[in-house]
């Protein structure tokens, strides 16, 4: 999956990729202080590619707010939503809106899932729907965190870790291996990284073709801008 | 830029045209009315197929010229400048049409600033008739605007039109034009008032194109020989020429990523382009994704009712699944060769295949340059291959490069409302084929370097251009052959070029822009050898580049290969930065528009959102 962070004040945005094997659970977003986690899990495709490239994406992501009693399970197929006991399940072939004391949801039909909780985060959970019979691929998610300016500053998590902005410059731009993808020095926490001008796609607004992104893309999962490496990421169960 | 303590008292475009080589020259003059230095911008557009050659900055009475280099000479510059936290980069793409040429300079308290930038271009005839087009955006009223197109076409004059997009009722009549027999000339020059979008208040009218489109007289079967300083051109478009009929296959992508409104144009496209089709023609649909699923199995006449069928199940094409450009043009080509075989298509028509995709092919053979060979080798130079790309995902140079392995010419599309015209404009302009295999020649004793004299095809409202330098100065005429297939018979014709004397023909006319014959053949040439490079063996790509650099360097051209570089005048902080002015490829303004797009897009989303972080992840 490609990660994306969008820094409209600077105009600018940084991405970079995390790989692992298929069935691996990231922790994305973790604030001990507002009780928010979550955490997703790879899928990869059906089967190898011929050009043996092993691609994973998000299959499935587990969402708990501790202190408003709220857990969400989504994957590709449905939706499960437990609060205070209380459990429905919805399909991703539904169309719904639920509006709670503490929670909203908005489901479009085969399309996203919209989650306001309660003074602390929004987001959307984008639904990628491959063409079924796909020799390779298969569905996947995306996540997309809308606002979280409430949540603490403790917050951390391969996303949650740049919610209160990152500080960064670059310079020495040079060709890069392509040539519309110059490299370039980014100074981010004290260290250099190499760093290439890319795109990234933001399928908010065209879930089938993405719009591209200029970002600099760190490279080696991200490394270097992330606190720590992917692994220190990797958690056992989804909640 | 709209600032009260700058005033531009000066816009004027000066348009030459001698024998559809155009030569322009953009000036603008502002003076800084602060008490203090600011930074004044130039900001002007002009069509992509031109060329830069000129650009200077006059300050203080100290001029600043750009100077042609080799790109990658001028890319270091570029790059120290960059180090050194200086902005570069001049030109940028500016809509389908444009590229934007902008450039800023720091000018001190009462002082004046003059840009001149000049350019260079061979019009195209399309569908009958050349076009100048000028954007202007002064974006303030201007004491002295003027607009002057002068076209010496010795062929004569058939007919002229100029409009501007801003042009009231009221600014129409300020349009002038004069037309003599083989001369036009079209001014547009309004006061300070006229230009005032209401009275009293400061906006002005004159924002958008003007555009002045004409044709030339064309009385001979020949066409037009023209012999200038030691070079000559030979324009053909014989008239009168009766239409050749066709066998086209029309390959439609109707795979996932063309769903909705890709689809729906390219549904209202072909049933336009089915209703456009001669009864002579004889046509094919086959619509394909991950699998090929052709209409008929072989091509059918274009018969009312073979028309109306084919009507109805284009109405019912759907987007679904992969993309297999590979098999689903292979299956066109094996089509065409069957009913040529089995004698069910008349020999003389012409074969063409257009190929619509907006993608990737991502089923079937899906490496780019093994789908350009299995294309090639299956069409074996016996069909022509157009090759339209759908939006912005589209890899077009490897349709571009397809398209010309293949006798053909690629096109964009742009996404937007008008797509559907687009498609129709394209085939419009394909898809009356007036000749075929025409060859022009000249006697070897008596050119050189002749620029490409082999056409595959002469279309309907189009012109073919070849130019050459005279072996030796004292050549004053020589014979001219043009041969190619037409419908029902062979075409020849031959006759005597003869050198002509511009003194005589405009003898009022000192000065037109010098060489101009000898530049159009640069410019030619140029454009060919860049062509050629995209294509070929990697030795032949090398030489061709080489050429094409020389070329650009000796005429300073900016082209694709070379770079314009400006120095800017030292400032209190040192020494100025240079900045550099580009030709973009098709493949940059691609690039170029897939990210304004994504800019675009995001003016028109909520505001808490639109200036919000935002934090996601997803698939690559």
């Amino acid at each position: 999956p490609h990660f994306m962070i969008e820094l409209p004040e600077r105009e600018d945005s940084l991405c970079f990729n995390i790989n692992d094997t298929p069935g691996t659970i990231f922790n994305l977003v973790r604030d001990p202080t507002s009780g928010i986690l979550v955490n997703g899990q790879t899928i990869g495709d059906k089967k190898i590619p011929p050009d043996g490239k092993i691609n994973t994406y998000f299959g499935r992501f587990g969402i708990v707010h501790q202190s408003l009693g709220v857990r969400l399970d989504v994957t590709t197929k449905d939706i499960l939503v437990s609060q205070d006991g209380k459990r429905v399940k919805m399909l991703w072939s539904d169309a719904a809106s639920l509006k709670g004391a503490n929670m909203d949801l908005l489901l479009t039909k085969d399309r996203s899932l919209t989650v306001t909780l309660r003074d602390s985060v929004k987001f959307v959970i984008l639904l990628h729907k491959v063409w079924e019979k796909h020799p390779y691929h298969q569905n996947y998610l995306g996540f997309y965190t809308l606002d979280s300016h409430l949540l603490s500053p403790s917050v951390h998590g391969l996303l949650g870790q740049f919610y209160h902005g990152i500080e960064f410059e670059v310079a020495d731009l040079r060709p890069g291996e392509v040539e519309e993808k110059p490299d370039a020095t980014m100074y981010i926490k004290g260290q250099a990284l190499n760093v290439t001008r890319g795109w990234q796609k933001d399928y908010r607004w065209d879930v089938k073709n993405g719009e591209n992104v200029p970002c600099w893309f760190v490279h080696s999962n991200g490394t270097g801008l992330i606190d720590g490496d992917a692994s220190d990421y990797v958690v056992s169960g989804l909640f | 830029i709209p600032n009260a303590m700058v005033e531009v008292y000066s816009v004027t475009v000066d348009c030459t045209v001698a024998s559809r080589f155009a030569h322009t020259v953009m000036t603008s003059s502002a003076i800084n009315k602060a008490n203090a230095s600011q930074e004044i911008f130039f900001e002007v557009e002009m069509p992509k197929t031109a060329f830069i050659t000129n650009f200077s900055m006059e300050i203080e009475g100290q001029i600043y010229v750009g100077e042609v280099k080799e790109k990658e000479k001028a890319k270091k510059q570029y790059e120290k400048a960059v180090s050194s936290g200086q902005t570069a980069g001049l030109v940028k793409v500016s809509g389908r049409k444009m590229e934007k040429f902008s450039v800023s300079v720091n000018i001190a308290a009462n002082s004046n600033v003059t840009f001149v930038l000049t350019y260079q271009e061979l019009l195209q005839r399309k569908l009958g008739q050349y076009e100048i087009l000028t954007r202007v955006k002064p974006k303030q009223l201007v004491q002295n605007f003027q607009i002057e197109v002068d076209i010496y076409e010795p062929q004569g004059i058939a007919f002229v039109d100029a409009y501007g997009t801003f042009l009231s009722n009221e600014l129409l009549p300020l349009v002038e034009k004069t037309v003599t027999d083989n001369k036009a000339h079209i001014s547009f020059s309004p006061t300070l008032e006229q230009q005032r979008k209401c009275p009293g208040c400061d906006g002005t009218l004159i924002d958008g194109d003007f555009i002045v489109k004409y044709d030339v007289n064309r009385a001979t079967t020949l066409g037009d020989i023209q012999i200038v300083n030691g070079y000559f051109v030979h324009f053909f478009a014989p008239p009168d020429l009766p239409r050749v009929p066709k066998n086209v296959v029309f390959v439609i992508d109707r795979s996932g990523s063309m769903g909705g409104t890709k689809m729906q144009q390219t549904r209202e496209a072909l049933l336009e382009i089915l209703k456009d089709l001669h009864m002579e023609d004889y046509f094919a649909l086959i619509p394909f994704d991950h699998e090929i699923t052709p209409w008929k199995n072989s091509l059918m006449k274009a018969t009312e009712e073979n028309v109306a069928e084919a009507m109805k199940y284009v109405r019912r094409i759907n987007d679904n699944g992969g993309t297999n450009i590979n098999d689903a043009v292979l299956r066109a080509v094996k089509m065409l060769i069957n009913d040529r075989k089995n004698n069910n298509v008349p020999e003389r028509n012409l074969d063409m295949i257009i190929l619509l995709t907006d993608g990737m092919p991502n089923s079937g053979e899906s490496h780019l340059p093994r789908i350009q060979e299995n294309v090639r080798g299956a069409i074996d130079g016996n069909m022509s291959l157009f090759c339209l790309g759908f939006g912005n995902d589209v890899d077009y140079s490897f349709l571009d490069v397809m398209a010309k392995q293949n006798k053909g010419v690629a096109r964009r599309i742009y996404e937007a409302s008008d797509a559907t015209l687009q498609l129709q404009g394209f085939y419009e302009e394909v898809s009356s084929p007036l000749l075929s295999e025409v060859d022009l020649r000249y006697p070897d004793n008596a050119v050189e370097y002749v620029t490409t004299n082999h056409f595959r095809q002469l279309f309907n409202g189009s012109e073919i251009v070849v130019a050459g330098r005279l072996s030796d100065n004292d050549i004053n005429n020589f014979l001219v052959e043009v041969f190619a297939n037409g419908f029902e018979e062979d075409f020849q014709v031959q006759g005597q070029a003869s050198a002509m004397d511009w003194d005589v023909i405009y003898p009022d006319q000192e000065y037109i822009f010098g060489d101009f014959t000898e530049r159009m053949w640069a410019y030619l040439t140029i454009q060919q050898l860049l062509e050629k490079s995209k294509s070929g063996p990697s030795e032949e790509k090398e030489n061709n580049t080489a050429k094409a650099l020389d070329l650009s360097l000796q005429y300073s051209f900016v082209t694709p290969l070379t770079s314009m570089v400006v120095t800017k005048p030292e400032t209190e902080d040192g020494p100025g930065s240079p900045l550099i002015a580009d030709k973009l490829t098709e493949e940059q303004r691609q690039q170029a528009e897939k990210t304004s797009f994504y800019h675009r897009t995001h003016a028109h989303y909520p505001p808490v959102y639109a200036s919000a972080p935002t934090y996601f992840v997803d698939g690559d």
